[in-house]
């Protein structure tokens, strides 16, 4: 679908992106996480987008099988949500991603 | 009003009170804490009380000045969310509540 190509190119056409809902704290600690890492996310806060928010919801959950917030990619691939990224970063996993994709 | 007495009544009668949403996740780190703990809060989940849910949030942010959830209680008293249960926890200061409370 055409929502489906806009998120596929989102994700791939930026370093790092989270799916977010402002009111989350999950969300705002993986948006932290980044901030702490000298990362610039591109944050996409869901609850802020009136129906295409449901509607981009649905899209994330058919393209990586995750229908909760925080969602992140990095770049173009599926991270997953809070606990994954911050297990990554705890196992020094992540900034090795970070620098590949051009975050860092 | 009447639902102000209802929440105090049910804060005062119970040792511990956790008021939640079941879908987020600072909600559920607070409620799984006190399992590891071995209590048993009374939780009540906001999200399923239909339109009683955002009017007890009303009710809990008159007396608590906190809009947000998990909001706790122990034996009566306001401790906050998830992070200032944690704190407590870390610090060794929630058990003793949670004994003063009958709560173990
Ligand atoms: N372990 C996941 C948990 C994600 C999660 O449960 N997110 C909640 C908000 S904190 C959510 O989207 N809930 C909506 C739902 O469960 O439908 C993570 O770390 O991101
Ligand atoms: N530090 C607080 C954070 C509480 C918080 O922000 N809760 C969020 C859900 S995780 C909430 O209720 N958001 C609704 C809002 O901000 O209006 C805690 O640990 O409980
Ligand atoms: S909604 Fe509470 S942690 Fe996400």
């Amino acid at each position: 679908s055409r929502l489906e190509e806009s998120v596929k190119k989102t994700v791939n056409d930026n370093a790092v992106v989270v799916y977010s809902k402002t009111w989350c704290s999950y969300s705002s600690e993986v948006k932290s996480l980044f901030k702490r890492l000298g990362v610039e996310p591109l944050v996409i806060e869901l609850d802020e987008l009136g129906p295409q928010g449901p509607q981009l919801q649905k899209v994330l959950e058919r393209i990586t099988g995750q229908h909760t917030v925080p969602n992140v990619f990095i770049g173009g691939k599926h991270i997953g949500g809070c606990t994954d990224t911050v297990k990554l970063y705890r196992k020094g996993e992540l900034d090795p991603l970070l620098v590949e994709a051009n975050a860092k």
